[in-house]
């Protein structure tokens, strides 16, 4: 809960150059320095996340720098997902068609 | 069941990887995807269908908001038929109001629409008999996903949470000796997986140009959730086709 523990404070060299790359590679452009940040730390904690999922996995994918690697989980699926198709969506449907064949 | 389908190798089956934009119009993708390989495969006549007619023309609205393959279906019914790609282009939003599909001619059309058994061997039987099929998958680990088969457990990848419309267009199995195989002196075996081809509506530059693989036989990421898809042709006159391995 230590300030520290909340502010990952400044990238290594090493991440910005990649996060260069990863900006050069799929033409992505950021409006202000915060912007930059911000997309930087989603950056970051994506590489950590498909390092994770590389560990995980048990087939024989690849997980690593995607066009999406500085959208955040919920960005990535509010732009990609198909909200009307989730769970919860077509089990209300479902139930909602039941209840007209019993009545 | 043969061992392997990839209807990419079939000549004119498949039109290019196309890509959503921003618009979440993957069930139309699929489902337009679906009409035209099942179209081509059994006219042996190159399709491309209009998605934008699809977002323009369904009855739920919006269709960049999401939708069900099964709408699109209604659509193409309702409509009796769908337009070229060429003539009714995709703009990558739709205009619920403006529906253009009675100003163009019909260039392919469905006689109606099937959910196929929830079962990997009934899906791939069908995808090596009649052609590619729709499915709803869930999409959290394509976000990070560069190549090679996925395999996930319900715990890494839920099946109930499937909301990303995709085309199934083929399987086969990947043969890699491991690292134990190849210490082992005389002809090592080889570990299997099998796998379904996928064909994703993100552009070429994403995945394997486009596509991706995810693992067969696990139910990886809910690929059996809801396997759809169109009825081509009169269906007395059942055709045998075949998928190129």
């Amino acid at each position: 809960d230590s300030p520290r523990a909340q502010d990952p404070g400044p990238r290594p060299p090493v991440l910005k150059e990649v996060f260069k790359l990863f900006q050069i590679q799929f033409n992505k452009n950021y409006s202000d320095p915060a912007e930059h940040a911000r997309r930087l730390d989603i950056f970051v904690q994506n590489l950590a996340k498909a390092q994770m999922l590389q560990e995980e996995d048990l087939g024989t994918a690849e997980f690593g720098v995607t066009p999406f690697s500085d959208l955040t989980e919920e960005e990535f699926g509010q732009l990609y997902g198909n909200w009307r198709a989730t769970r919860k969506d077509l089990r209300v449907g479902r139930k909602e068609r039941f209840e007209k064949q019993e009545s | 069941m043969p061992p392997s389908c990839d209807w990419r190798k079939a000549h004119n089956v498949l039109s290019p990887v196309k890509h959503q934009g921003k618009c979440n119009c993957c069930w139309a993708i699929a489902a337009a995807g679906n009409i035209e390989a099942l179209w081509n495969i059994r006219f042996k006549q190159s399709v491309e269908v209009s998605v934008q007619e699809l977002l323009d023309c369904g009855r739920c609205g919006d269709g960049c908001l999401g939708g069900y393959v099964w709408d699109a279906f209604i659509t193409v019914l309702n409509y009796s038929g769908l337009a070229s790609e060429k003539d009714y282009r995709f703009r990558g939003h739709a205009k619920t109001h403006r529906c253009l599909a009675p100003f163009y001619k019909k260039v392919a059309w469905i006689q109606d629409y099937i959910m196929l058994p929830r079962n990997e061997d009934a899906m791939a039987k069908y995808v090596a008999t009649q052609g590619p099929i729709t499915v709803l998958i869930n999409p959290t680990l394509l976000q990070h996903y560069q190549k090679g088969i996925i395999k996930s457990t319900p715990s890494t990848c839920d099946p109930w949470l499937a909301s990303h419309y995709i085309l199934l267009v083929g399987f086969g199995k990947e043969e890699k000796a491991t690292e134990k195989d190849l210490f082992q002196s005389n002809h090592p075996p080889l570990q299997s997986t099998p796998y379904w081809i996928l064909k994703n509506s993100w552009g070429a530059h994403w995945g394997e140009k486009g596509y991706f693989r995810l693992h067969r036989g696990s139910d990886t990421c809910g690929i059996t959730r809801f396997p759809l898809t169109a009825c081509v042709g009169d269906p007395a006159e059942k055709q045998k086709v075949s998928c190129p391995p």
